[in-house]
C-alpha cells in the first residue's frame, strides 16, 4: 500500500533479522549493582560518549529552534541540577556519575532521564 | 510503541516490543527520518545488571538513561512500558514534584525498581498497579506461567484497568500500542489493528520468537519512530534486541 498508513501484508521470514528493516545488532554491557551508583555506568558511557553527546546536541538544537535566545537551555542547566538532588537514590547518584564521565552538563543528563514526564508537555 | 505478550500452545510466554520515540522532535527532510530517533539508535545497548556476580535482570536501554523501558528478570517476569497520553499528564506530576509533593514515582524509576526488587509476576503486577506515578503509562507484564500476561493501564494515581491473557476465552495474547484498549485508537495512528491482524493470522500454534519479530516488522507497526525491537523469552531468561530501519514508503509514526 503506497498511501498512508502504508499498511503491508503481514511480513514473514524476517527472522533472523536481515534486509532493509534491520540496521544492526545491539552490544552487551554489564552494570555492577555492587559498585557505587556513581560508577556503575562508567564503562557504558565511556564507550557511548560520542553518540550521547550528539544526541544531547540534537535536543539542544531543537530547543534553540524554539527559543533562539538560548534561554531554554540556560533554564535547563540552571534548574535541573537542583532537581537532581531531589531524585531518589540510587538514580540521583547514577545520573551525576553519567554527567561526570560524559562531560555533559548535569541538567541535560537529568532532562534526558525525566524526558518521559517532560515530553507530555 | 507496540508491546505484545503471547502464550504459545505449549504455555510458553513470549514478550516482544518495538520502542518508538522522537515524534515531532525535528524531521530530517533529506533523509525522511526523525532527528532524535536517529540519534537514539547508536545509543541502544543491552545491559546485564548483576549483583554478587549474578544476573538480577537484563534490559534494552539507551546509554545515559538510568530508568527502564524494556527488561526481563530471567525465569520470573518480563516488563515493557508504553507511553499513555492524558491531559492529567507528567507536567502536573513535575509541578507537584517541584512544589515539594514527592510521594509519586518517576515512571522509569518504578520499572527499574520492579525489575531489580520484585520476585514474582504477582508482586511486580501489584507494584506497577498501585504505586503513585508522576505520569500516566501502560505497563505490559509477562510472567512464567500460563495466563501470566497483562496490560496495566495507569493514570498518575490509579490503576484504571487490567487486561490479562485468558486462553480459554481465546485471548492468547495481549497487545498494546498507545491507546486504551477499550477505545478506538486515533484514526491517524492505528497500529493496533494491523498488529492484531498479523497476530491472528499467525495464530497461537505458530507464534514464536520468529513470528513475533515478523509482526513487529510489519508496517505501520514498524515505522519511522521505531528505534529498536526486543524479544524476550522468560522461561529461557533470554533477551535479544535489534536496531531497526523503516525503508520508504513508511509511516512517520
Amino acid at each position: 500500500q503506497f498511501i498512508p498508513p502504508y499498511t503491508e501484508d503481514c511480513r514473514t521470514d524476517t527472522y533472523p533479522p536481515n534486509g532493509p528493516t534491520f540496521r544492526g545488532a545491539v552490544g552487551w554491557y554489564t552494570v555492577d549493582l555492587d559498585s557505587p551508583p556513581s560508577k556503575r555506568w562508567d564503562a557504558v558511557i565511556t564507550e557511548k560518549k560520542t553518540h550521547l553527546v550528539n544526541m544531547i546536541q540534537a535536543i539542544r538544537d531543537l530547543a534553540n529552534a524554539f527559543v533562539p535566545s538560548g534561554k531554554l537551555i540556560e533554564l535547563v542547566d540552571v534548574t535541573l541540577p537542583i532537581m537532581a538532588d531531589t531524585l531518589p537514590s540510587p538514580f540521583s547518584e547514577e545520573i551525576k556519575g553519567i554527567a561526570a564521565v560524559s562531560g555533559i552538563p548535569l541538567g541535560e543528563v537529568v532532562l534526558f532521564n525525566i524526558f518521559y514526564e517532560v515530553f507530555t508537555v | 510503541c507496540t508491546s505484545i505478550v503471547a502464550e504459545d500452545h505449549k504455555g510458553n510466554l513470549i514478550h516482544g516490543r518495538n520502542l518508538d520515540f522522537g515524534l515531532f522532535m525535528g524531521w530530517d527532510v533529506k533523509n525522511k527520518s526523525w532527528i532524535i530517533s536517529e540519534k537514539l539508535k547508536p545509543l541502544v545497548v543491552n545491559l546485564d545488571f548483576r549483583r554478587n556476580n549474578q544476573t538480577v535482570f537484563k534490559s534494552t536501554n539507551f546509554a545515559g538513561y538510568v530508568g527502564m523501558l524494556t527488561g526481563i528478570k530471567p525465569h520470573t517476569f518480563t516488563l515493557t512500558m508504553n507511553e499513555r497520553f492524558s491531559l492529567d499528564g507528567g507536567y502536573i506530576g513535575i509541578m507537584e514534584w517541584v512544589l515539594g509533593k514527592r510521594d509519586g514515582m518517576w515512571m522509569s524509576f518504578l520499572t527499574r525498581s520492579v525489575l531489580e526488587d520484585a520476585n514474582s509476576y504477582e508482586e511486580a503486577k501489584t507494584r506497577l498497579a498501585q504505586t503513585k506515578l508522576l505520569a500516566p503509562a501502560y505497563f505490559i507484564l509477562g510472567g512464567n506461567q500460563t495466563g501470566q500476561g497483562c496490560i496495566i493501564t495507569r493514570s498518575r494515581l490509579l490503576n484504571i484497568d487490567l487486561l490479562e491473557i485468558d486462553v480459554k476465552l481465546g485471548r492468547w495474547y495481549v497487545l498494546e500500542t498507545n491507546y486504551d484498549h477499550w477505545e478506538e485508537p486515533l484514526f491517524l495512528d492505528d497500529r493496533r489493528t494491523p498488529a492484531m491482524k498479523c497476530m491472528n493470522q499467525t495464530a497461537q500454534k505458530n507464534i514464536s520468537v520468529n513470528t513475533m519479530y515478523d509482526v513487529l516488522s510489519t508496517k505501520p507497526v514498524l515505522n519511522k519512530l521505531t528505534t529498536y525491537t526486543t524479544l524476550m523469552q522468560v522461561s529461557e531468561g533470554k533477551l535479544e534486541s535489534y536496531i531497526r530501519d523503516c525503508p520508504n514508503p513508511c509511516m512517520p509514526w
